[in-house]
């Protein structure tokens, strides 16, 4: 057995049946079935316990998804690939995802042409407690499907593995076990003539339930409850509570009805009558009329007051304000990029609506401009571009949202804006991060969030190995603003208010601290930066 | 120098290492340019063969195709930690 590494810190784990993406073809409560009895596989051998919620904030939560569904591991159709999981940890740790194309099996005896979902299930909870995959033919954990059997137990190697991350069952003996109403045969104990003593005892048969995640304990016999000491027609004591004034600690009476204290007490004659320990003399508070008084909820205030009052009002300067229209023009020396991209041998970096120019002779006067005058094809109410790159052809292409548009220098091609999906991504992809045409194998390359994807311009299609994970491009992280092939030849990613420069041989980032993007790319003065903004 | 152009079926299975963590991904875009693919490949289909528990040969016979083609879980058999044991010592 293999252990990952990551592993619970707590063994009393939840799990959920996702609501949005059940089995396509399945029984849901079949479904959530099969999932109880492939984790009692691991319960049974661990100190592990697992209770079924309904929430997918559950420390394992199972979905059904095909193809690409929002993670690195996207489905393959029917075959092959059958689910996966993620090792332990928060978010998307623990959780399990199934292949929906799959010809599932909730049966364990009519896999011959369906594969079993206990079988499958069983093994992806492995890989949900910590498990990787593990080379013995026969283990669970065995990477390969290899069905399951009827009476299944867990194998050795995966025992040795979970018992190592979780330790063994601890099962208590029978006779220690408290046993409340005795419904059962206590132990017997029988002595024989000779010193030594034989003990028999009656043992009740253990007996598992699997439909009894919903339990609390996940005892097998539920713990003695104490005694009731207040039948029911003897009134409960009452615990004490403050009188409304804050003044008196009352333990002894009844506690008022308190359905407003703002009213309270104004017992109406009628429920003095009825009532009389219900009324109590209140001191209202007094009023300091030297300060403005502000409305205090859940304080006694007497009618007869003005009370609250209304805060005092002091005369204001009568100013005259012109209204500024909302500008998202940035700071040219303070803020970060949406894209950049090298175009015609000049350096565009675009930020909302607006973007700056570098040529030869440096920065071009005038700017930011709005991005719309250079290229009026873009729509009228964008707010910002998402990526931008020029392609081998020359081509400019703007990724705004799904939409890509494409120039040929400023002007839009016809059949365009066109879907980033018609690309071959993905279509629940809402924007890109990035797109460039990396110098090292002049290669186009897209990013969005953790993934990135190898785009074949000849083919119009990314490729079919991607997406990837973006840890590939080491020390960039995830998420990044806009990535570039500058005249250096280097690669040049953007985050925030910063920049790495990028060593495409070594596929890492040549320094891990960022530098700051403004003194570098805008000629904007250090000092300034690093006071304004204290860089990370 | 590039190497040859792989095969339909060598890209297949090179893309199946890659996934199942044999090959290390995105490495192709730098061997492209180093010439060192023949040499990784072969070993990433000694380290499937002895996983899989199949005569361990180097070459893709009909064990490893009949290999390839079975169900399986869509983790990667090694895992990011062990990604220094993948790549292949500086010759």
């Amino acid at each position: 057995f293999a252990v990952q590494g990551e592993k619970w810190h707590h063994t009393n784990l939840t799990w959920s049946l996702k609501s949005d993406r059940p089995p396509s073809q399945l029984d849901p409560y079949g479904t959530r079935d099969v999932l109880a009895r492939a984790l009692d596989v691991w319960e049974q051998a661990s100190r592990l316990t697992f209770r079924e919620v309904n929430s997918d904030e559950a420390d394992i939560v199972v979905s059904f998804a095909k193809r690409y569904h929002d993670d690195a591991y996207p489905f393959d159709g029917r075959g092959l690939i059958l689910a996966h999981a993620f090792f332990p940890g928060s978010g998307r740790g623990g959780d399990a995802h199934f292949d929906d194309d799959e010809l599932w099996m909730l049966s364990s005896n009519d896999d011959d042409e369906g594969t079993s979902l206990l079988a499958v299930a069983a093994h992806e909870f492995g890989h949900s407690l910590g498990l990787s995959h593990s080379s013995v033919k026969g283990a669970l954990m065995f990477p390969w499907y290899q069905g399951i059997q009827p009476n299944f137990e867990l194998p050795e190697d995966d025992r040795n593995g979970i018992q190592q991350m979780y330790g063994p069952k601890v099962r208590k003996p029978w006779a220690k076990i408290p046993y409340y109403p005795v419904d059962s045969q206590p132990p017997t104990t029988t002595t024989t003539t000779t010193t030594t003593t034989t003990t028999t005892t009656t043992r009740r048969p253990y007996i598992h339930h699997h439909n009894r995640h919903n339990r609390p304990d996940h005892t097998p016999f539920a713990p003695p409850r104490p005694p009731n000491k207040y039948p029911t027609y003897y009134p409960r004591p009452r615990p004490p509570y403050y009188t409304p004034d804050r003044r008196h600690y009352n333990t002894t009476e009844e506690h008022p009805r308190r359905t407003n204290h703002n009213h309270y007490p104004r017992p109406t004659p009628h429920e003095t009558t009825t009532h009389p320990t219900t009324y109590r003399p209140v001191r209202y508070p007094t009023v300091n009329t030297d300060y403005p008084s502000y409305p205090r909820p859940n304080y006694p205030t007497d009618p007869r007051h003005d009370y609250p009052r209304k805060p005092y009002n002091h005369p204001r300067p009568t100013t005259t304000t012109r209204p500024t229209p909302p500008s998202d023009k940035p700071d040219t020396c303070n803020t970060s990029y949406d894209a950049v991209a090298l175009i015609r041998g000049e350096l565009f970096i675009f930020k909302n609506r607006y973007h700056w120019r570098i040529g030869a002779q440096g920065h071009y006067p005038g700017y930011p401009m709005d991005i719309s005058r250079m290229w009026p094809g873009l729509p009228r109410d964008f707010t910002r571009v998402d990526a931008v790159y020029e392609r081998p052809d020359r081509k400019i292409a703007f990724f705004i949202g799904k939409e890509l548009f494409l120039f040929d220098t400023q002007n839009l091609l016809p059949g365009y804006p066109r879907a980033i999906s018609e690309l071959g991504l993905p279509s629940s992809l809402e924007k890109l991060d990035a797109a460039m045409v990396w110098g090292h194998n002049g290669k186009t390359y897209f990013y969005s969030g953790s993934l990135y994807w190898k785009y074949d311009e000849e083919e119009g299609h990314v490729e079919l190995d991607y997406p990837r994970d973006m840890s590939m491009w080491k020390g960039v992280g995830y998420n990044i603003d806009s990535v570039f092939q500058w005249k250096d030849g280097k690669t040049y990613f953007f985050k925030g208010r910063g920049f790495w420069k990028f060593n495409d041989l070594q596929m890492k980032v040549e320094h891990e601290r960022q530098l700051p993007s403004a003194p570098f790319w805008m000629g904007c003065p250090t000092e300034r930066t690093s006071r304004r903004s204290p860089f990370r | 120098s590039r190497p040859p152009r792989s095969t339909h079926h060598e890209i297949n299975v090179r893309s199946y290492l890659e996934t199942f963590g044999y090959l290390q991904k995105g490495l192709p875009e730098n061997l492209l340019l180093e010439g060192d693919y023949e040499d990784d490949f072969r070993i990433a289909i000694k380290t499937l063969q002895e996983f899989g528990g199949i005569p361990v040969t180097g070459v893709i016979d009909e064990d490893t195709k009949s290999l390839l083609k079975q169900k399986r879980c869509g983790r990667p058999d090694r895992e990011i930690g062990d990604e220094e044991n993948i790549r292949r010592k500086k010759r």
